[in-house]
């Protein structure tokens, strides 16, 4: 996948650090100190179908949109920006009765992004 | 898209400028971990716990079981510890009060739970403690006993009792009553409860939204 740098308007995955201390969660979760909350953002027109990072093997992906397009009856349609992979996010937190819970919630964190 | 003016690229709706585009980010966020967590708003504490025995707790948290669960059995695998909050005591028994109040959050389902203690024993001395498991009765009347553990402690330091179902059924209500007793005469019970190094708590293996969880469609 690749990482969003500068102005680039093509499919990318865009850094987004939540720091719990600036949001004033930190005395509730003790670990870890953020969130990496990264997000798919960019554009996929039809030329790039199959580039590296592609939510679809090459073949599927051409394939798709050609259907796609043929059935719309349009021209230069595109695909949509989307997670490639995802890892889970841990977390060590107090519940309301100051429990400590320990937790893994699966999918949280964005590590690539690719055009479906 | 930073320029002013431009337009959202995904939305086709007007850019945000950095800063609101910041805030609807961070709200967001915060969303997004409260909704995975089965939580309405983030929790205020009752009663912080000191450094001191979240650090001793946690040496004795491990990692949920890594076995790969078939996928339609899959649900959020969490580990909890509560401590102790200590009722009616005196030399004859110590009671203990585990409370729990999130269970109804995404349907919990309990793996397993243990009580750890810490014990100061006199050298060479054998100790036998029974631990009766209390339950809420219908109603929520008054305690019942449910089931009780006999316990040999020959050592002072940290001990661990599995519990059985029947405690993990009452955790799962969200309350949790048990009572340690000292088998014979003693002069003063050996369990530790003061100071924070030293609190009893429970550990325990939870599911949340595991068989029940709604399929995705």
């Amino acid at each position: 996948g690749i990482d969003c740098q500068g102005g680039s308007r093509m499919c990318c995955r865009q850094e987004f650090f939540v720091d719990f201390r600036e949001i004033g969660w930190h005395d509730w979760i003790i670990q870890p100190e953020g969130y990496a909350m990264n997000f798919c953002t960019g554009q996929c027109p039809l030329h790039v179908a199959g580039m590296p990072g592609i939510a679809a093997s090459f073949h599927t992906s051409v394939l798709n949109l050609l259907k796609a397009n043929i059935a719309a009856g349009t021209a230069g349609g595109g695909s949509c920006c989307v997670p490639t992979a995802r890892r889970p996010l841990s977390l060590l937190y107090y519940d309301r009765d100051s429990n400590i819970v320990k937790t893994d919630i699966p999918d949280m964190v964005v590590d690539a992004c690719g055009c479906s | 898209t930073p320029r002013a003016g431009g337009q959202c690229p995904a939305c086709g709706g007007p850019a945000l400028d950095l800063e609101s585009r910041r805030e609807l980010l961070l709200d967001l966020a915060k969303r997004s971990i409260l909704d995975k967590l089965h939580l309405s708003q983030r929790p205020t504490l009752s009663r912080p716990v000191s450094r001191t025995a979240l650090r001793t707790a946690l040496q004795h948290l491990h990692g949920p079981p890594q076995e790969a669960l078939p996928e339609d059995n899959r649900g959020q695998e969490c580990e909890i510890i509560s401590f102790a909050k200590t009722g009616l005591s005196n030399i004859n028994q110590t009671r203990l009060d585990f409370h729990f109040s999130d269970t109804t959050a995404g349907g919990m389902e309990v793996q397993q739970a243990s009580l750890m203690f810490f014990v100061q024993l006199p050298l060479n001395t054998t100790w036998t403690l029974k631990v009766r498991v209390l339950v809420l009765g219908p109603h929520d009347s008054n305690l019942t006993l449910a089931t009780q553990h006999l316990l040999e402690v020959d050592a002072s330091g940290w001990h661990q009792l599995l519990l059985g179902p029947e405690a993990q059924a009452a955790y799962s209500q969200g309350h949790l009553t048990l009572e340690l007793v000292p088998e014979g005469q003693v002069a003063q019970s050996p369990v530790i409860l003061a100071g924070a190094a030293h609190r009893p708590f429970v550990t325990v293996q939870v599911r949340v939204g595991g068989k029940h969880r709604v399929r995705r469609r």
